[in-house]
């Protein structure tokens, strides 16, 4: 007998179980399983074994991509803490820099590539995504009243820096206008300040510095004159910045006649506020007395008004 | 027999969108990941 007669060996069989996924019809491959002379069960049970097997390719692909996934969010989570040290620690610096580079990313759209499961994708700049939340931004803001001359309708606090006005408003709250100020030294410096009239009392101009100034106060300073009182409201921390490097004071020349009184037999102003213990008031009278710049500016300010009255 | 492959089946569908479900988020976080290192740089 032929042997060719009992194998068939033009049929061009494939039992790959991974074809089973494709488009040969099962139909096909059950015929060519029973032209072998195997059952319905064992085609079955390739059938599953194929699934198994597959099962598994994907399972391991699955626990791959979740080790990745885990220890990019790792990644991402240290540089994202990193980040927020950084910006707190250098809130000024992040504040400019930022903008730069809004305007840059604006110009050049930087990508990054990076591969992830063999393809290559790259991500454009998405700035809200990394918004600074504004509440972490802790600009110092301090606020002086300074008393004017009725007549006085001009919205200048003279404080010895210099100023470059660079808008006004009128807000809902208050009839008189709000007039914003930049630092001379901008944008280098980032201070600005707001000055408008107070609601209580239209004779009252209440500054409102924000952040701090990077340089030194000017040499030639102007000291308030005979118009410009210095005087602090409640609860914010008031400069009076005389010079930079003396110590700050709060003086309060407006709430009443008296204490105007005593400040001319006293070169101290007495401070009424149970905040201020007199010892620190005192304390801080000397070292002010002791400092050289605070005694030129005085003096200037004496003979100035002096000159002013003549 | 018939039960244990409609189950295989099932569990190969589950786990593949599980896949395609975990890819798509890594493929967000190294979006993410790499915005940050662009505003760092």
């Amino acid at each position: 007998m032929d042997c060719s007669s009992w194998i068939n060996t033009s049929l061009d069989l494939n039992i790959n179980p991974h074809r089973l996924h494709e488009d040969v019809p099962k139909k096909e491959v059950e015929n060519n399983f029973f032209s072998l002379g195997m059952n319905k069960s064992s085609l079955k049970e390739e059938a599953s074994g194929a699934l198994v097997e597959e099962l598994k390719r994907v399972t391991a692909e699955n626990k791959k991509l979740t080790e990745m996934l885990t220890e990019m969010c790792e990644n991402y989570n240290a540089l994202r803490s990193n980040l927020m040290e950084y910006m707190r620690k250098n809130p000024e610096k992040e504040l400019s820099s930022s903008k730069k580079r809004k305007s840059e990313s604006s110009n050049n759209n930087n990508s990054i590539p990076m591969v992830v499961n063999g393809n290559s994708e790259s991500s454009s700049t998405d700035e809200e995504s990394c918004k600074k939340p504004k509440e972490e931004i802790k600009t110092k803001v301090s606020r002086v009243s300074v008393r004017t001359e009725a007549s006085d309708t001009s919205l200048i606090v003279k404080d010895g820096y210099q100023w470059r006005k660079y808008g006004q408003k009128v807000t809902r709250d208050n009839p008189s206008p709000r007039a914003y100020f930049k630092c001379s030294f901008a944008p280098s410096c980032p201070v600005k300040k707001k000055v408008q009239r107070s609601v209580d009392d239209q004779s009252v101009l209440v500054a409102t510095y924000e952040g701090e100034h990077n340089h030194p106060h000017p040499s030639q300073m102007e000291v308030t004159t005979s118009s410009n009182r210095c005087v602090t409201l409640g609860s914010v921390p008031c400069s009076a910045s005389l010079s930079s490097s003396a110590p700050t004071v709060t003086l309060d020349w407006t709430k009443s006649k008296s204490s105007t009184k005593s400040e001319s037999k006293n070169i101290i102003p007495k401070i009424d506020s149970p905040e201020v213990p007199q010892v620190l008031v005192e304390q801080m009278a000397t070292s002010l007395t002791k400092d050289p710049n605070f005694r030129a500016a005085l003096v200037a300010a004496i003979s100035g008004k002096m000159l002013h009255n003549n | 027999e018939e039960e244990s492959t409609s189950d295989l089946e099932e569990e190969l569908k589950r786990v593949t969108a599980e896949n395609k479900k975990l890819s798509e988020m890594l493929s967000v976080v190294c979006e993410n990941y790499n915005t940050l290192r662009n505003h760092l740089m």
